[in-house]
């Protein structure tokens, strides 16, 4: 597993052995922006793998704004779709069917409020009837096409990860704060937001750094956090990998392979209560080097990531090929398949889905329920970035999961 | 009079300020109408999500959701009645179904004018083009009830998603479009209106 992750090692990393029980009642969502899309024949090659007994496997798709058949877009990029689903769905098992959220015109800000706004709906959508009819929702039938377009008619999935993001830079802050209400407002409803944390260390999504005019240039020092990353209301994940010649029963390290885990502290949004007392412990025990000057040292400010699972040498099968792939995009999926089986066995048992978990995994009660991630750093803009610590740290968050024990708080 | 509403300073990494657009083409205004009660996320949110909280798990439904954070009436007339004052066509104002947007496809002088703003093309590196301003006004007593209008300050329009591939033997090369090995093509705001832009 240090050389070719598969879910076999993964299983095996974070103690993952649970068969789903509640698969009609439960849900998975992964985001997909068009062009990127799957490839069914290389889910049937990776299901043929690695799913004994299953020769083919495919996602829910539920296409927003236009009802475009984005299946098998010959010629668009599908490495990140092909990793999300691959393991996403492999992992909670294929009795779990997985649906994605396919943004069709493409990753703008108008394709995202779009979206939410057929969840969020104060006229139509909001008529309790309407939603009562989709309660079977989120199994109509293989690869059905779902309308998202008119609002309410499709309830959010209990989980949706999403393994895309923006710099804080790249938009204003009106536009990232209105964006991140948003995900408060799907955590009120019970949904898990997910997001990776970025694969560039300290510079955020795109290698580019911060000139002190706060524009991001290739040749700034100033950390650009990851956008929604440092939202408040979501849990964003780093990456973590096997070191060489290491096995899945010895502790792991913050990702420096390919690609360095993004983490760090917000410019645009404070603090929230449930992560106080575990970044103020690192500010206060391994309080980094940095002048203030490029990165925003008040201890006031949101800090990311929350957690983090493996996001090395993951096995994909892309255009027919089994190939390697790396980053957060593979870890934040990983999560969500870890965090709807904790749903399944939640909703088993008459309880509802777990919701925002970041008031509840860095509590107290929590304490133990992640792998202390305590070697590694996240390199950018010219430094070596933060440092892995006992504790949280801007690196690797908590830690990964440990599903035994996190299923048996949750559980509790 | 008209205040200052968002400004950017310089455009992303890789984005260099092209031409100017034709007075003419059409840009799809989105007016991000301030919501209700949105100060107190934070608590409603712990509320239900906080493990000792008597409250813990007591998820709201969409409809509770909507009806929370909807505008309010004030704010949706206001925005109305000025875009209307200032010349635009009723029929050409449209509100979402979640009552929190008021969309108009505005021409750019019209827009320009609306915002007080310099709408240009702006061109990445790789040829991609998006449209945008580096600031734009609202009137005071406009502001208020407007979170922020797109397409004007941000650059979105590369969503970067966090994944790379490996030198191994096995290797699938992403295609370099030269913005790093993690953007994703993506779909200007203007979309559908290469005609008016090529104008």
């Amino acid at each position: 597993c240090d050389k070719k992750i598969t879910p076999a090692c993964l299983r095996a990393l974070y103690d993952i052995h649970y068969e789903p029980v509640s698969t009609s009642k439960n849900s998975y969502g992964i985001m997909e922006y068009t062009p990127e899309t799957y490839v069914q024949s290389d889910m049937d090659l990776f299901a043929k793998t690695y799913i004994s007994g299953v020769d083919h496997f495919t996602p829910n798709v539920v296409s927003i704004e236009r009802n475009v058949n984005q299946t098998q877009h010959k010629g668009f990029p599908h490495v990140e779709a092909n990793l999300d689903l691959q393991y996403g769905m492999t992992l909670v098992t294929s009795k779990q069917k997985v649906t994605i959220y396919q943004l069709e015109t493409g990753a703008s800000i108008n394709d995202f409020f779009d979206a939410v706004d057929g969840f969020f709906c104060t006229s139509k959508g909001a008529d309790p009837d309407i939603l009562a009819r989709d309660a079977t929702y989120p199994d109509p039938g293989p690869s059905e096409y779902r309308k998202l377009r008119n609002c309410g008619t499709v309830k959010p999935a209990n989980v949706i990860s999403t393994s895309y993001g923006l710099s804080e830079a790249h938009i204003s802050l009106r536009t990232a704060a209105r964006q991140c209400a948003e995900y408060g407002k799907l955590g009120l409803m019970g949904v898990t937001v997910l997001y990776s944390s970025g694969d560039n260390g300290v510079a955020g999504v795109g290698k580019a750094c911060l000139l002190a005019t706060g524009s991001p240039t290739s040749s700034g020092k100033v950390f650009n956090p990851t956008f929604p990353s440092t939202c408040p209301y979501i849990t964003s994940v780093g990456a973590t990998q096997i070191d060489h010649d290491s096995s899945v029963f010895e502790p792991e390290s913050a990702c420096e392979r390919v690609i360095y885990s993004s983490g760090g502290f917000s410019n645009y949004f404070a603090m929230p209560e449930y992560q106080k007392d575990a970044v103020q412990r690192y500010l206060k025990n391994y309080p980094p080097s940095y002048p203030a000057s490029i990165w925003n040292s008040t201890g006031k400010s949101r800090a990311f990531p929350d957690l983090s699972a493996n996001g090395a040498n993951y096995v994909v099968a892309i255009d027919g090929k089994f190939n390697l792939v790396y980053g957060t995009s593979a870890s934040s999926p990983v999560i969500g398949a870890i965090l709807t089986m904790i749903n399944d066995a939640r909703l088993a048992v008459g309880k509802k889905p777990i919701g925002f978990i970041n008031p509840a995994i860095y509590s107290s009660a929590f304490s133990g329920a992640f792998n202390d991630i305590t070697k590694g750093s996240n390199p950018g803009c010219g430094t070596l970035g933060f440092n892995s610590t006992p504790g949280w740290d801007p690196v690797t968050g908590l830690g990964t999961p440990n599903f035994p024990k996190l299923l048996k708080h949750w559980l509790e | 009079p008209y205040v200052l509403h968002e400004k950017r300073s310089s455009a992303p990494y890789g984005w260099s300020r092209a031409r100017k657009l034709s007075s003419t083409a059409i840009i799809p205004l989105r007016f991000a109408i301030a919501q209700s009660n949105i100060d107190k996320m934070d608590e409603y949110l712990y509320d239900v999500s906080v493990p000792m909280s008597p409250n813990y798990g007591n998820h709201w439904t969409a409809a509770e959701v909507a009806a929370k954070f909807a505008p309010s009436h004030d704010s949706i007339d206001t925005i109305h009645s000025w875009l209307m004052h200032s010349g635009i066509q009723p029929e050409r104002i449209k509100l979402t179904q979640s009552k929190g947007w008021i969309k108009v496809d505005a021409t750019v002088e019209e827009a320009e004018s609306l915002l007080q703003a310099d709408f240009r093309v702006y061109t990445h590196e790789t040829g991609k083009e998006h449209v945008a301003c580096e600031s734009y006004r609202l009137p005071a007593h406009i502001a208020p009830h407007v979170d922020f209008v797109i397409p004007t300050v941000n650059f979105d329009a590369n969503l970067a998603k966090p994944s790379d591939t490996t030198s191994d033997p096995t290797l699938y090369e992403l295609p370099d479009d030269g913005n790093g090995p993690k953007i994703v093509g993506t779909v200007d705001p203007i979309v559908g209106l290469a005609g008016e832009l090529k104008d």
